[in-house]
């Protein structure tokens, strides 16, 4: 089963059309293997993407010498994952 | 659970439990609910479509959910649905209308290859589970194997995509069981398919920035729905064609549904209050359901006020 220890989704926020053009190249960057949750549509809208632990650094790196504001919109995506399974399990026993 | 009463709506569920819910519902519903197999995925999971009818030839309304098989909450909003569809027909007189007309076509499990395989090995999978020959990824996005300007900009050619086309339309069986279902039934009056999240309701097109010829009513009838869906919790959606609101998405869904004549073609983003993105806790299962339920039946009795 493939889990995600040391995954976070961090939500991009631009501030203007060069920012979000920014965002949009890391899209194209494959060997981040970035999975983007909510793509990147217009500056009124955040972008979601979950980042990798081994990609965290770089593109976190990425964002802020281009000055582009994010925010970690999910912590620890393991962590979250094992409450939702552990819900599950107790609905199957109850 | 030993019947639909007992069922937990409030909590994620397994394919073999979704698949016993819909069983259930038939039979403790003889004369209003049965299930049509429409055909099989991949891995030969039946698509299962259930059907509301009471009576013969009647044009019907679809909505389908969990397409995109890491939206957990849009299956499990189907399986609400199902129920409140069975419970408020006879009791609410706005349903018991449209049902009195017209037949409601409900797949829960669209991809259930992708829901298996995201409970068993990938929370986060979203495509269908076919291998692509000569690559090592598998599946296709099933939001982009209409054929409705399929392989133009707005969809990957590339099958380790999480946009991935496919080889042509209509490639996965997933797709193609309901595109044979649409063409033999003929008589589709509306065309609801949902996702989540992001909060939006959209209406064709994706592939082209070319107006829907019906853009003004689909418009206006999409702010009565988000209208609807604020007033129980104020969650706030936006609205508008797909390739305005969103971006550019080829072979898509609702896409290829106008193109065919079903005027009433929607996509939804449900809910995510709270930034969890695809991981909405189950309590909010019930409120998203029950806010997108206001939605939904705006454009059903639109759809059934305004015949065409």
């Amino acid at each position: 089963k493939e889990t995600f220890e040391g995954h976070q989704v961090l939500r991009i926020t631009a501030k203007d059309e060069a920012q979000l053009a920014l965002i949009k190249d890391l899209e194209d960057m494959i060997h981040f293997e970035l999975d983007f949750w909510r793509g990147v549509t217009d500056v009124a809208s955040p972008v979601d993407v979950r980042v990798p632990f081994h990609s965290l650094q770089s593109v976190k790196v990425y964002l802020e010498t281009k000055a582009i504001e994010y925010a970690t919109m999910i912590e620890d995506l393991q962590a979250l994952l094992e409450k939702e399974q552990e819900e599950m399990d107790a609905v199957a026993r109850a | 659970a030993r019947s639909t009463d007992s069922f937990d709506y409030a909590n994620y569920h397994t394919i073999s439990e979704i698949y016993n819910f819909q069983d259930m519902l038939v039979r403790e519903n003889p004369n209003l609910v049965s299930k049509i197999v429409i055909g099989q995925s991949y891995e030969g999971r039946p698509l299962s479509v259930l059907k509301f009818s009471t009576g013969a030839n009647r044009p019907g309304l679809w909505i389908d959910t969990g397409i995109h098989s890491r939206e957990w909450v849009t299956q499990a909003s189907g399986t609400w649905f199902a129920k409140k569809i069975a419970t408020a027909y006879g009791s609410d007189p706005a349903l018991t209308a449209i049902l009195n007309n017209m037949d409601i076509f409900l797949l829960i499990m669209t991809n259930p290859d992708g829901f298996a395989y995201t409970q068993t090995n990938n929370r986060m999978w979203r495509k269908t589970r076919k291998p692509n020959p000569g690559s090592s990824c598998v599946g296709v996005d099933p939001n982009r194997n209409w054929d409705a300007g399929f392989g133009e900009p707005g969809a990957s050619n590339n099958p380790c995509s999480e946009t991935y086309r496919g080889p042509r339309a209509n490639s996965e069986s997933e797709v193609k069981s309901i595109v044979d279902f649409v063409r033999s039934h003929g008589n589709l009056k509306s065309f609801i398919s949902i996702h989540s999240y992001s909060q939006m309701l959209l209406y064709p097109y994706g592939y082209t920035s070319t107006p829907a010829k019906d853009q003004a009513e689909l418009h206006s009838l999409a702010k009565k729905a988000i209208t609807a869906l604020a007033s129980l919790y104020g969650t706030r959606y936006r609205y508008g064609s797909i390739i305005n609101t969103i971006y550019q998405a080829s072979g898509g869904t609702i896409d290829w549904t106008y193109n065919q004549g079903i005027k009433y073609s929607y996509t939804f983003e449900l809910r995510d209050t709270g930034d969890y993105g695809f991981l909405l806790p189950a309590n909010q299962i019930i409120p998203t359901a029950e806010e997108t339920w206001l939605a939904l039946m705006v454009i059903m009795k639109h759809a059934y006020k305004n015949a065409y």
